[in-house]
């Protein structure tokens, strides 16, 4: 229910004022999500997985997590569209840890690391924050998660 | 006048003491439609000099990184239930890096735009290029953070906005004597593939007893997958799902209570 307290919280005028925010009068209150922008959404892309092929061969690091108590784009939906990129297996699937625990899954490919979060959902760092924060810490370096 | 003073942000309401500096504001991506973005900016609790600029992007599309990232997931402070003030996030993600929370396409949270019509007709397209102008002219604002390390994340939907930009950024930089010094990306339940995310949906929701084998059957023989819009059998078969099999669940995670 925490998007409920930040409703409150970012429409007070004086947080808006510490932040420097709206402070043109926007005519309608700041919301965690506007409706408006969701149902007039005229572009999206089929797929971005071309664009992953173009990052990867300019040699960005690509990292894609997936909460695996998700239902609304949850890791199968993630683990079949990264299948379709074809990509060399470099470490093949193993159970990654933090404090000692399953943390989730994981497998490093060339030019991509696909991990899951085991009792994550959708918003993975509220949900597991600790495994996020390892999560963060592997990418930030560029090195697989940790086995033990 | 504009620089990064201006947006230092001495203290929030409710704000427990912190070592580390925060700045936020707007950056205008457009000046004919008035097109402005806003950031949070949390500068990393442990030598941030040193530290990777990260920005954090949420999806929807619509939805505010305000909201989200900073105030729910990965940001250093979460809002109490009262909403009377903040409290810390001991697991924040700036005591490894800079964070930079943008709320992107204009009309997300508080980035504004003075032509209304543009709430109507964005997309990712737009999205993309006024973020990569937003990186532009903030690096500007801070050029301290110019050839810092720069690193792209978000979730959901923002798996559409953060390739889209770092594609922008690519091709930006071929064009520049100033590149920007982008290193990765990292997308969490990310949209990818319309294909493949749709049946990958259907198939989490049969394999974790969501629906019966009727009504994932029908989905998969009904559906086309492909199409951006789906029939209205089709429709009517998600409602069913939803509405008939699902149960009062958090459909964001389908172990935990739901907000009600």
């Amino acid at each position: 229910c925490t998007e409920k307290y930040a409703e409150i919280y970012y429409n007070r005028p004086d947080v808006q004022k510490a932040l420097h925010a709206n402070t043109t009068g926007i005519p309608y209150k700041w919301t965690a999500c506007s409706e408006v922008l969701n149902r007039n959404w005229n572009d999206t892309d089929v797929s971005v997985l071309p664009i992953y092929r173009q990052l990867m061969a300019n040699r960005i690091r690509v990292w894609v997590f997936s909460g695996d108590v998700d239902s609304v784009v949850p890791v199968t939906a993630t683990r079949y569209a990264l299948a379709q990129l074809k990509v060399a297996t470099k470490i093949p699937w193993y159970p990654w840890y933090v404090k000692n625990q399953v943390g989730g899954w994981t497998e490093v490919y060339e030019g991509l690391t696909f991990a899951t979060v085991r009792g994550a959902g959708h918003e993975v760092p509220l949900f597991k924050p600790r495994a996020a924060l390892q999560l963060f810490k592997s990418f930030l370096s560029g090195s697989p998660l940790p086995k033990s | 006048k504009g620089g990064e003073e201006e947006d230092r942000i001495l203290e929030l309401p409710g704000q427990p003491k912190v070592s580390f500096q925060q700045f936020s504001g707007y950056v205008t991506v457009n000046k004919v439609a008035g097109r402005a973005l806003f950031y949070w900016l949390t500068e990393s609790s442990q030598n941030s000099l040193r530290k990777p600029l990260v920005i954090w992007l949420n999806g929807g599309p619509g939805c505010s990184s305000v909201a989200y990232g900073a105030s729910e997931e990965i940001g250093p402070f979460r809002v109490n239930r009262s909403a009377s003030g903040l409290y810390i996030n001991k697991f924040s993600w700036n005591s490894l890096a800079n964070l930079l929370f943008l709320e992107t396409p204009a009309g997300v949270g508080f980035s504004y735009t003075n032509r209304s019509s543009d709430l109507h007709d964005t997309g990712d397209r737009r999205t993309a290029k006024d973020s990569l102008e937003f990186v532009v002219q903030w690096l500007e604002r801070f050029p301290r953070y110019k050839n810092r390390e720069l690193y792209i994340t978000g979730e959901s939907y923002a798996g559409h906005y953060v390739p889209q930009l770092a594609r922008e950024i690519i091709t930006y930089n071929t064009n520049t004597k100033y590149p920007i010094n982008l290193k990765g990306i990292m997308v969490g339940n990310a949209v990818t593939d319309n294909y493949y995310d749709n049946l990958g949906t259907v198939t989490y929701w049969w394999s974790h007893a969501m629906i019966s084998d009727q009504t994932y059957r029908q989905l998969i023989s009904t559906c086309d997958f492909h199409r951006q819009k789906e029939s209205d059998e089709c429709e009517s078969l998600y409602s069913y799902a939803m509405d008939q099999e699902f149960g009062n669940i958090d459909q964001y995670n389908i172990y935990a209570p739901p907000c009600n």
